[in-house]
Parts: structure tokens; C-alpha cells; sequence
């Protein structure tokens, strides 16, 4: 049974989209079979991978609302290892719709479920809210990666992100829990980040990964060619830090 | 009557809240009286001005779900000529709560009709996302000032907002309409803001702001003083970038 993973913060532009398209796509080059979930309406881990959103027979959406079967609508070895669940802007309906359906906070769950025996590691790219389609990744993962920006607005909302957690584990999901928080942007030359990263240490004592991730301009323009990083600028900060995370990611899963 | 404007864009960390409250503090400091709402359940437009979300009284959640009286839940003069509708985490409930309930789109354009004429512009910081709390904010504003990064990522999700906006312009609000575009963080170390400023100019060809804000820890730093960028340091670029903001802002809404 493979381990899934929740990439959530509801706090905008923290790197969500960034690590878990680079970790998903770091493990699989190491052998790991591996799936991505776009759960984001914005659809950046798709493109990210350089999959058109417009092409998809079936998305994230079909598979949420209507039950599609995920085997049909996974783009399989979008890289090597590989397979990608893509998401439209057909899924930007998808929370008013669930909210009537029953068991809306399970849907993902139960999609997953049957094809979950296939993959080493499940990585869902949640969207900047704690509304319903994040709550479904919740009640889906085992347990969750916290990426924050090394910017005092970052650390404004981890209270409440903590609370929806927890809601979901008391009532849907008692497995779930925090992998780990990464920080990310870091920006060695300004004083905020470190005031930031000390901040979280507090909050977070055992669960920050070791690894930091750099500010680094290749990361923002490697989804412009549709590539992970380490096919863009394998030797940038930014491929090294993703290197080391997935390292990380993978000894705290208890990846072989 | 006032001029209501809404900040918006889904994708996150773009600069919405940095723009929401610079430009009203500064046009407040032009001796306009000037109304900010946060409709962010993060509530960072609440903190940047130092407000304590946790001692609010009421709050946007409040007027919004309730019925409760604006007048009552604005704290007045949290600067010289500025109102604040704060926001805390209680708001997180809302888009759910809402659904359920009768003109739901209608719900922030009804509460605002009865204060609008002690104000020459309210601003409304949306939360990163195009649900109903974005699309109350649409429904009651006038127009919308569209934050964009200088980002590849942050490109993807135009037509989607383009489409929400438009969708409520036909439906709820006909004088809905985009006040303009206005470039953040530009990094003029980088090609990839200069191809992305490109590439907006031929989206929107007549709508971008001349003011491109450019990438300054200043504005990053100044929301952990609770201070906006003039007070924390109104020497820097982001300062003079917001106070040129303000004033083309100023005049497309023909503020006297
Ligand atoms: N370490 C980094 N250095 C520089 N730029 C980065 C870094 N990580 C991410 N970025 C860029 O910053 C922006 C925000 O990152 P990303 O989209 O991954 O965040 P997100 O949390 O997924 O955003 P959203 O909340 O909209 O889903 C993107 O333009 C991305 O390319
Ligand atoms: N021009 C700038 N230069 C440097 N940092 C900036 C700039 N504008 C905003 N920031 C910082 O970038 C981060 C994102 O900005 P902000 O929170 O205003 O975006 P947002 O669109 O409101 O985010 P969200 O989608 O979470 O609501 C914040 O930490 C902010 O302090
Ligand atoms: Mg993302
Ligand atoms: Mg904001």
C-alpha cells in the first residue's frame, strides 16, 4: 500500500504546487512508482509537467463528482515512475457541488482507494483553502507536508490549518498527521527569513525538514518550459534543496 | 456613493492583501475616506494594520452570515480616514454556511449598500480562491484591480478569473468591470519579469497600470509591525510604487 501525501497550506504562493511536483518527480527518478494529484482548480502541477488542461479526457473533477474510474482518467508515465491525475478549471465547481453530494468529505478517499496498491507514493497538490477539496485530501492522506514561506504573512494561518487537521482527524481520519513543515524562499540576504524560520522552529519543534529551500529564480521558470526542475537546472540550489527533500520525504515515509 | 473595488486573483500570493492595504492606507492619507473589508478567513489584511483578529467583536463573517449591522463591526478610524471590516478565522465557515442560504451571491453588496455613501472607496481583500466569498466581493464591487505576479504560474489562471468576472457581470452585477491589471514583485534581475509583463500587456492590452511594484523585503516586512509601507518605510521603492498606484487608481475612479 503506498504512502499518500497532502500538500496543503491555505496561504497563497508558498510553494505547494513547486515541491510537489519536484518531489514526485525526484522519487520516481529514483524508481518509486508515483502519483500526483492535482486538486488545485488552477491547475499549475498540470501544466508544471507540461500536460495541456484543455487535452484531458478526465480530470480530477470526473473522478471527485461524478465517480469516474481514476485508472481512465490518470495520464499514465507522464515522466518515467511517473503517472499525473490532471486537473481543469472544471474542478473550480467542484466545491458547491460536493457539499450536496453524501460523504462529500470522502469523495477522494474512495477514488483513490482502489488504485493507491499501485503507486509507492501518492502526492496531492492542494489547493490555497481549507475548503472542501482540501479537506478531502485530508481525509485521504496518511499524513501531510506544510510547505511556508519564509515571510512573516506565512505564519499568520498555520493555527487554522492545524485546527482543520485536527477536526478531520477526529472525525474522519485518525491516522492523519504532519509529516513535516519545509521552509521555503528563503532568502539569505534578508533578516525576515531567518526571523521567520526561528518562528516556526518554535512552533513546529519536531517537524521541520533539515532541508531549506532557497529563493531561486530557476524554480519560477522551469514550469514555463513544462519541466521539474531537475530536468531544467539539475544543477541549480533549487534541484539540490528538492534532491534533498525527497531524500527526507522518503526516510520519513519509510521509502525502501 | 463610494467606489467599491475588489482585489482579486485566485492564484495565491500574488499581492493582493500588500495592494488591498497600501493603496487604501494611502489614499486615506489623502484625506479620502476609504473603507477596507477583509474577506480573507486568513485575515492578514486584519493583522497588516495591526489589528487583533482575536478581539474583534464582530467581523465580515458576522455581516455576512448573520446580518449583522456594518456600522456596528467596522472599526472606525484604525488610521486617520481609514475603516476596517476585519476578518478572522470564523470566516473560514462561511462559503458552506453561505450555500445554503438565499440570494448568497447578494450577501456583501446588500450588507454594504447601507454604509457605501459614508465612504469614497471601499476595498475588498479577496481570499485566493473563486468561490463565493470572491464571488459575493464581484457582486458588490464596481470594479476589480487584479494583482498579478510576475510569475509564469501566476499566468495560468487569467481566463478562469476573466470567465467568474464575467459570469457575474451577466448574471448579478452588469457594471462589473476590470479597473486594470497591476504587475507585483517585478525582479528586473530576471528575464522571466520582463516576459511575463510582456505577456500580460497583449492579455490585457489596455488595462495594465503604468506602476509595476517591484520585488522589496520592505513590503514583506512591514505587515510584521502591523505598519503599512509608509509608516515602516516610506522611502522605499514599495512605497513610492504604492503611492503612484493610488494615485492612477485615484483617477480611474475619478476621486476628486
Ligand atoms: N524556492 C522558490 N524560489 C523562487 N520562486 C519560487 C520558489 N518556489 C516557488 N516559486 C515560485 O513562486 C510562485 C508560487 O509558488 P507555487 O505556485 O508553487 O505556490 P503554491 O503554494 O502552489 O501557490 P497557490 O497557493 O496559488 O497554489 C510560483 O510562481 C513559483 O514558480
Ligand atoms: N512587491 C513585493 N515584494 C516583496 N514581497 C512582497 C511584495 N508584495 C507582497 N509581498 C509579500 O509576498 C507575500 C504574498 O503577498 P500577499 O500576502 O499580499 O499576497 P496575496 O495575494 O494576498 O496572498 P493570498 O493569496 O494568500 O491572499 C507576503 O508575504 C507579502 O508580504
Ligand atoms: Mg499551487
Ligand atoms: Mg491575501
Amino acid at each position: 500500500m503506498g504512502h499518500t501525501l497532502a500538500l496543503a497550506n491555505q496561504k497563497g504562493g508558498v510553494g505547494k504546487t513547486t515541491s510537489a511536483v519536484n518531489v514526485s518527480s525526484y522519487l520516481a527518478s529514483l524508481g518509486h512508482h508515483v502519483l500526483i494529484v492535482d486538486l488545485d482548480p488552477q491547475g499549475n502541477a498540470t501544466s508544471s509537467l507540461g500536460a495541456d488542461k484543455r487535452a484531458l479526457n478526465l480530470s480530477t473533477y470526473d473522478v471527485l463528482v461524478h465517480g469516474a474510474d481514476p485508472r481512465e482518467a490518470v495520464i499514465s508515465k507522464i515522466r518515467p515512475n511517473l503517472d499525473l491525475l490532471g486537473a481543469n478549471n472544471a474542478l473550480a465547481g467542484a466545491e458547491v457541488e460536493l457539499v450536496q453530494l453524501t460523504n462529500r468529505e470522502q469523495r477522494l478517499r474512495r477514488a483513490l482507494e482502489p488504485i493507491s496498491g499501485d503507486y509507492d507514493v501518492i502526492l496531492i497538490d492542494c489547493p490555497p483553502s481549507l475548503g472542501l477539496l482540501t479537506v478531502n485530501a485530508f481525509t485521504a492522506a496518511n499524513s501531510v507536508v506544510v510547505p511556508i514561506q519564509c515571510e512573516y504573512l506565512a505564519l499568520e494561518g498555520l493555527m487554522q490549518l492545524i485546527n482543520t487537521m485536527d477536526l478531520v482527524k477526529r472525525r474522519l481520519n485518525p491516522a492523519l498527521d504532519v509529516l513535516g513543515v519545509v521552509m521555503t524562499m528563503f532568502d539569505s540576504r534578508t533578516r525576515l527569513s531567518t526571523q521567520v524560520v526561528e518562528n516556526v522552529r518554535r512552533f513546529f519543534p519536531n517537524r521541520m525538514f533539515r532541508t531549506i529551500v532557497p529563493r531561486s529564480v530557476r524554480l519560477a521558470e522551469a514550469p514555463s518550459h513544462g519541466q521539474t526542475i531537475l530536468e531544467y537546472d539539475s544543477r541549480s540550489a533549487g534541484a539540490d534543496a528538492y534532491r534533498q527533500l525527497g531524500d527526507e520525504v522518503a526516510q520519513r515515509i519509510g521509502l525502501p
